[in-house]
């Protein structure tokens, strides 16, 4: 463990406690894309296979356990709750996930780092988890004006691969083994996606306005 | 396992 990767995990469990924060407080979803939610826990599912065949240390299945669960608790909330899923804007999340997910098994398929059904959820979980945000970064840009906690939660969430970026590069320069070019790859691109709402989200910041993305 | 295979990251 370093502390990149120990900011990288808080900051992510932060954008997790921002977003129940947000549909607990509010009782709304509003601005929230439930197909990203959706792919979320997805990728939590498919990676934490090993969840109860490999212990790492309670540190890691105690965040395994956060996890999987926050982000099951946040798509039956946004899909279940009574008072919540009235807030869901359906209508603006229509973005087609379901190739998302196509598309990142079928490469998971071709490229992993061992052909066994772990190895290959996990870089499915990987290349998923990359793209995401993409259905909430669509549900921004059609919703306008962004309200403070989700603007916090999508920008804590980039962050926070980010924060895992310096983690690998940390890892590459002191331990000689650590090449892991698939989460190397998969992680720049999960940045990358963020780039242009980063940059919205520090102009709003420095010009102290509303977090407007350009439609 | 050997510390190759296992994903040690979340």
């Amino acid at each position: 463990m370093n502390i990149f990767r120990l900011a990288g995990d808080l900051t992510h469990l932060i954008s997790i406690l921002v977003l129940l924060l947000k549909i607990y407080a509010t009782k709304s979803c509003s601005g929230i894309s439930l197909k990203t939610q959706e792919l979320y826990a997805l990728v939590f599912l498919a990676r934490y296979l090993d969840l109860f065949t490999d212990f790492v240390s309670v540190y890691n299945t105690v965040m395994k356990l956060v996890f999987i669960g926050s982000s099951l608790a946040i798509v039956w909330c946004m899909r279940m709750h009574r008072i919540v899923k009235r807030s869901y804007n359906r209508e603006l999340d229509t973005f087609r996930h379901y190739f998302l997910v196509a598309g990142s098994f079928v490469l998971a398929l071709v490229v992993h780092e061992k052909f066994t059904l772990q190895e290959i959820f996990w870089a499915f979980s990987i290349y998923l988890e990359a793209v995401a945000i993409l259905p909430q970064l669509v549900l921004l840009q059609r919703s306008g004006n962004v309200d403070n906690l989700t603007g916090q939660y999508v920008f804590f969430l980039g962050a926070y691969r980010a924060f895992y970026i310096l983690n690998w590069i940390y890892r590459y320069f002191t331990e000689q083994r650590f090449g892991r070019w698939i989460s190397w790859i998969s992680g720049l691109v999960q940045t990358a996606l963020y780039a242009d709402f980063f940059y919205y989200y520090f102009m709003s910041w420095k010009n102290n306005a509303k977090l407007q993305l350009p439609a | 396992s050997p510390e190759g295979s296992l994903h040690d990251e979340l």
